[in-house]
């Protein structure tokens, strides 16, 4: 049962938007 | 073979015949990116999220994406015409999608959202029960698992607290909100299973 998640290439958008607000956290 | 992916999250559900399976694959990709990404964004709001381990962040993220776009989406089954609006805002009748082949999956579907929609949630209660939903410590590739959980707990507290506060001669409100979570656990399981038989078609 290979995982659908990962599939879908979810991860990746996942952690794209996950750095995303670290980018914009203020200093 | 004409590839059909009748997911409301899916702009262009009725694919073009000269598209390749992977174009079409494409395409459902930028069609549920943008809602993947709201998902993220309503995380980071959760008080305390941000504060896990950038992996149990993922792990819950990747885990629990599906259950919270099928709670915030429920909106959108219309259980009294039998249809479901798209994203793109095309609305299908049940009957069509069916012939679309999604049969089981949209039963369940409408059964949980009929189910959910009459508790009469607030939009607060709706949020904290999404946020509990999503902080589910028993996904599978937890690191730290006592954060996740104290988290988890901390959310279930405030959420009863809620749902109490809002309607105190319904006790059984509550617990009856807790158990759309094993539904909507069933249903993340066929939708899975649904997905990777689009993959290996």
């Amino acid at each position: 049962f290979s995982d659908p998640a990962s599939n879908l290439g979810l991860e990746d958008i996942i952690r794209k938007a996950l750095m995303g607000n670290l980018e914009e956290r203020p200093e | 073979k004409d590839i059909v992916l009748a997911c409301p999250m899916n702009m262009f559900p009725q694919t073009e015949p000269n598209k390749t399976p992977q174009e079409i694959w494409e395409d459902f990709s930028l069609s549920f990116t943008p809602a993947v990404r709201e998902v993220v964004e309503f995380a980071k709001h959760i008080p305390g999220f941000s504060a896990l381990s950038e992996n149990d962040q993922v792990t819950l993220l990747k885990a629990g994406t599906f259950e919270v776009l099928m709670v915030r989406f429920a909106s959108l089954f219309n259980v009294k015409e039998q249809t479901v609006t798209f994203i793109s805002g095309t609305t299908y009748s049940l009957e069509a999608l069916k012939g679309m082949g999604m049969g089981g999956l949209l039963d369940t579907m409408f059964e949980f959202s009929e189910k959910l929609n009459s508790l009469e949630l607030t939009a607060e209660e709706l949020g904290l029960f999404t946020a509990v939903v999503l902080v589910s410590a028993d996904r599978s590739g937890i690191e730290n698992l006592n954060s996740v959980e104290l988290l988890q707990e901390s959310l279930i507290r405030v959420l009863r607290a809620l749902v109490s506060k809002s309607n105190p001669c319904d006790a059984s409100r509550f617990t009856k909100l807790l158990l759309k979570m094993p539904d909507l656990r069933t249903l993340n399981n066929m939708h899975s299973e649904k997905l990777l038989s689009f993959r290996i078609d």
